[in-house]
């Protein structure tokens, strides 16, 4: 399983957070306006965070953050 | 599988309920309007219960808690 | 396999049936109003008993028990 | 597999029968009014019996007994 | 693999047949006017009879033997 | 992988035919009219023979052989 | 994966080759008009061939040997 | 995965290429007008070669090279 | 997986490149107009390449080289 | 799972960023205008970042960040 | 998993990346016009770089680089 997001603004962050009995940040990657990132859940990824306007794809459908 | 969840507003509340022959909350993830959150159930979580007005897009459709 | 719950008044009780040769309550997680509850079945919960007005989504469709 | 019923009158039964060479009733769920069951097949449940008036939602459609 | 019954007169019988070289009944259940079964193919079940009025959800389609 | 038969006249025969390097009839399980039969492919049946009239439901479709 | 033939005259044959290094025919089931054959791809059979005018129904559609 | 085919005419060829490291014939099927062939792939075969008038019926769509 | 080629000239190559560190050509089939050719990807197979005039049937549609 | 890139100017870079706790840069492809790249998540590259004006064909759509 | 590659040029350069740690060109396979590749991802690759107007044929969809 993966998404898409592409940043609508500059200083996005993408935050993973921790698989296990504990749930806290492992990584933050600032996204400027236009470019992508493409990501999966993994052994140490069970959750993420975004903050920031973006598109984000996923199976459920488009998120688009720039509107209400 | 996982799910999407767009804050509708500022304080919303993701809260991951443990798996197991016990129930209890292990995580609760604060949200600000805007922020989304993307989640996993996982070995850890196998309920997990919202509070707040959020979108959440899930297999089964969307559910929007700021409409009736 | 999971389903998503969203509870339409105050009061709603998910109740966890155990897996197993017994069948008994093994939880009874509350719901106020607009709360939603999205959950599995595990290895501990085969069956679930809902009590109170609720929008339920499933595979199988959507049952508003607010609704004949 | 899972199966959803929504009891549409009082003392609705739903009765779990064994799996194995023999066939026999393990339990039976009372449900009332607007109650809602789900449940699955399981290592101890290979059929089930359902008494009552009910709205079942299953992977082949939706019967209600409450009709002809 | 599940099937769905729902008996249109009294005395319907779902009956089991038993997987295996040898191919006889092991169970017969009796089903009344409007009561409903759903059961599997199971490691003693590899073929079914019915006998009597019902209505029969099968992944191939809906079979009705109160109708020619 | 399962199929339906309807009988539509007295005296249909579903036939096993046995899995392995030899082909012969294990078993012939006769219908009355209106009977149903649902049946697998198992580790005892690799081909079923079918005599008589029949409404039989298939995953590539249904075949009536009342009708020509 | 099975397939259904209705023979559509007397003397069809439905005619299993062997899997395997080496390719022969180890059986032939004759079909009389009406009857119906269906079979699986097995541990012994990794081809047939048909003899006859037959509706065959495939995962790719149905063929008739009795049009053009 | 099967393929299946009906020869146009007299004289069609089903030819199995062996699988493995090497590739020549091991068996070529001779099939008169309207006889059906129905095939596998295989441990022995990893690629057909058909010679003849044919339609042919696979899963990306059907093939008749009795037309251009 | 397999795909279909149907030669729609003489002389058309089907080449098999090899799997592994190295790539290079292992056999390369000669097909006749109209002449139809089915092949998998193997142990030994992860690559081919196509030379002459031909129609393709893959999982994404078609290609005919004889058309622009 | 892969993904398919089409780059819409010169200077395109596809990022790979590290699988594991901790999260890195491992590679950088550049692409100049209408160069293809087509990519896997592997077990070395678990999510990726791209800069520079793409067209990106993903499970979920179609992005194109020459666009607003 | 494979994908479909239709030479619009002569001098097409389909470029294999290796699968690993370390990412750099293990193979360019040349085409000219009209031929066609169909290549699978491997234990050996896990990224291609194409050069040249091409016709790619996807499960996300058709790129065609001859076109902007
Ligand atoms: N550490 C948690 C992270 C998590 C996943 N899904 C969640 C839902 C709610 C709260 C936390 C989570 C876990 O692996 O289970
Ligand atoms: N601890 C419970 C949590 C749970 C999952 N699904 C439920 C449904 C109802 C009540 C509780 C639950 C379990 O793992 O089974
Ligand atoms: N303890 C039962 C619970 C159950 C599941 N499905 C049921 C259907 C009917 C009655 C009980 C059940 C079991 O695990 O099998
Ligand atoms: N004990 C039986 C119950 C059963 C399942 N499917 C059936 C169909 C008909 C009659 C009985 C059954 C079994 O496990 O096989
Ligand atoms: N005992 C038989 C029952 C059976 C299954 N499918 C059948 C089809 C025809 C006749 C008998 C059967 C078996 O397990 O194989
Ligand atoms: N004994 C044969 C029965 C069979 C299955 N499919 C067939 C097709 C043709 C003829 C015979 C068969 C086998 O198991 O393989
Ligand atoms: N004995 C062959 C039979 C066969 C299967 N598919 C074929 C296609 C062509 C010719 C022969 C065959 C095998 O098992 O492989
Ligand atoms: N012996 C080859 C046969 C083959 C399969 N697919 C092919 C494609 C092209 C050429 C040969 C083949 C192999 O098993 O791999
Ligand atoms: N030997 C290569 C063949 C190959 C497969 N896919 C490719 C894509 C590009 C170049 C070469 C290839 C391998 O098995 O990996
Ligand atoms: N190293 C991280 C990379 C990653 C994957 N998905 C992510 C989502 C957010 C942040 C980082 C990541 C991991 O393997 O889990
Ligand atoms: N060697 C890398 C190749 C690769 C696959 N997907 C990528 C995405 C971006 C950059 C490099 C790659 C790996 O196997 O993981």
């Amino acid at each position: 399983e993966y998404l898409v997001i592409r940043a609508l603004e500059n200083g996005v962050q993408v935050i993973g957070l921790t698989r296990g009995a504990e749930t806290r940040f492992h990584h933050a990657e600032k996204l400027d306006k236009d470019e992508l990132m493409i990501f999966q859940f993994t052994e140490y990824t069970s959750a993420m965070k975004i903050r920031g306007k973006v598109q984000l794809l996923t199976k459920h459908g488009i998120v688009n953050t720039a509107e209400p």
